[in-house]
């Protein structure tokens, strides 16, 4: 199940996440050209990578990023 | 790779041939809630699991199919 990701939430989270987060999501909109930078959804296999990337649950992540 | 298909295109098609199509690409627009009639960009894996379902190769069902 993909989550839609609030991009400004994004911007406000503390630098390593942040960042992290941040490179991970700008491959998908550089691959889609899709800049409407307000809202970005993203796969669910997408959010399994992220959190195991970050080291957390998919649940803790999402209620970090979704609008 | 995906290939982007022009929906007028599969209505011109033979029944038999469009009505698998049909099938699949209205399963995906119902996912997506995405009704805008006119093109249906898809996965680069729905295009070779078509061509398997319809014994062709993906070469020649893009030809068919692409905008
Ligand atoms: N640019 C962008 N907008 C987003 C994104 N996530 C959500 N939205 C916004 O939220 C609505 C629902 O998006 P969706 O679940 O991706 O559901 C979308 C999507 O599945 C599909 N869709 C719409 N436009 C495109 C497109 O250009 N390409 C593709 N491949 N699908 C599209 O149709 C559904 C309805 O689209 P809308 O009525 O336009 O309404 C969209 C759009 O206004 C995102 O990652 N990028
Ligand atoms: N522009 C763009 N957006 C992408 C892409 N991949 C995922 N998304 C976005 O991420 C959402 C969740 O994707 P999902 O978990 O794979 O969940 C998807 C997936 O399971 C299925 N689905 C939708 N379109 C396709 C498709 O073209 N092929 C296949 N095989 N499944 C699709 O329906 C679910 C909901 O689809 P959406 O409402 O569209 O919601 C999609 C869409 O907003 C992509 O390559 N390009
Ligand atoms: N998940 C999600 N992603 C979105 C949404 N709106 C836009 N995008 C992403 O942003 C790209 C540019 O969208 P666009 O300027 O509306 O311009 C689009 C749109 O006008 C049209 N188009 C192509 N395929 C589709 C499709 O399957 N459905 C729809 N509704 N439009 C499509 O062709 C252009 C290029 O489409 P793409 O290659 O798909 O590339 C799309 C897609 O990757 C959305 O609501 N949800
Ligand atoms: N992991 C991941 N990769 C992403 C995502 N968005 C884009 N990509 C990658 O970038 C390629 C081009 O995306 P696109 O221009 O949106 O062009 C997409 C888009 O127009 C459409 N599409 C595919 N899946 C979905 C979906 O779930 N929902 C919607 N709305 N469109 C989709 O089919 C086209 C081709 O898809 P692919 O062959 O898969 O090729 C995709 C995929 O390899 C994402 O959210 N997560």
């Amino acid at each position: 199940e993909g989550v839609t990701i609030d991009l400004t939430r994004v911007e406000r989270l503390p630098d390593s996440l942040g960042d992290v987060i941040d490179r991970f999501l700008k491959k998908i909109q550089v691959q889609r050209q899709d800049f409407n930078g307000r809202v970005l959804t993203i796969r669910g296999s997408d959010v399994a990578m992220l959190a195991m990337l970050l080291d957390t649950t998919d649940a803790e992540l999402v209620a970090q990023l979704k609008r």
